[in-house]
């Protein structure tokens, strides 16, 4: 099975 | 705000998909910056307002040194006496500003962006989500239908012909890949992603004849429309292996 990941988790914040 | 042009970042309210559009300097009648600035906007105010103007109107749109709001003026061309102003609150966004590093990616492919629209919807009937694998030979978009078992599948095999432009807006080649899928492939790649995000990213059409799709093992998908004034990219979070 896949979930689906969150976008924010791939970049960062400032 | 920099002195390149403006760059907009955007997020779904799901955290799925980020949207990141630069407009140039260029695209501008004129174009002054004192200094960089950043702004937090409610995008649906800042529509509303611009929804107001004409095509033919003239817009400006002004912010000083640690303001609050934007001021956008909307002036009509043969009439510069007639002119309406509103105002758009900043809102505090707090940490939902991304930085986007860029990244090497291990696949590109360029395709029609009617088609890859057409491609995006007609999987988006089928299934909630679609693998997409780019290899050697070409790119194929895949999206299965547990419950009928039905599968839909479009493949774009890599353009004999370096550079197979239309010579019409009728004259589409099909499935044809542009030439730039030569220089960006290094090794085969695939992910699978939200039908509905790509819906959503492949309605940009009019913005560029061209979109390209950019892919990296467990990263975001990239989609982008590079056009004269600017770039739009939409980033969407892959569906990942538990």
């Amino acid at each position: 099975t896949r979930s689906q990941s969150s976008i924010s988790s791939y970049f960062q914040a400032p | 705000c920099s002195k390149e042009g403006i760059m907009l970042q955007g997020m779904d309210e799901f955290h799925i998909s980020l949207v990141e559009f630069f407009l140039s300097k260029r695209s501008f009648e004129s174009y002054a910056l004192c200094h960089d600035l950043c702004m937090s906007l409610p995008i649906d105010s800042l529509a509303t307002v611009l929804k107001k103007a004409n095509d033919d109107d003239v817009c400006t749109l002004k912010a000083g040194h640690k303001a609050k709001v934007l001021t956008v003026a909307i002036e009509t061309r043969d009439q510069p006496w007639l002119v309406s102003k509103h105002d758009v609150p900043f809102i505090d966004l707090g940490s939902e500003y991304l930085v986007i590093s860029r990244i090497p990616y291990d696949a590109k492919i360029t395709v029609w962006s009617t088609r890859f629209a057409r491609l995006a919807h007609e999987l988006h009937q089928l299934s909630g989500s679609l693998d997409i694998q780019i290899i050697h030979e070409g790119a194929r978009f895949t999206a299965l239908d547990e419950g009928s078992g039905k599968k839909g599948c479009f493949i774009f095999r890599r353009a004999k012909v370096v550079d197979e432009y239309r010579d019409s807006e009728d004259d589409e080649p099909a499935g044809a890949i542009i030439h730039e899928f030569h220089r960006y492939f290094h090794k085969a790649t695939s992910l699978r992603v939200s039908t509905k995000y790509l819906v959503h990213a492949s309605k940009r059409a009019p913005l560029s004849s061209k979109v390209s799709v950019l892919m990296k093992e467990d990263q975001p998908l990239l989609v982008q429309y590079d056009f004269y004034e600017g770039v739009l990219k939409f980033y969407i979070a892959p569906r990942i292996a538990d």
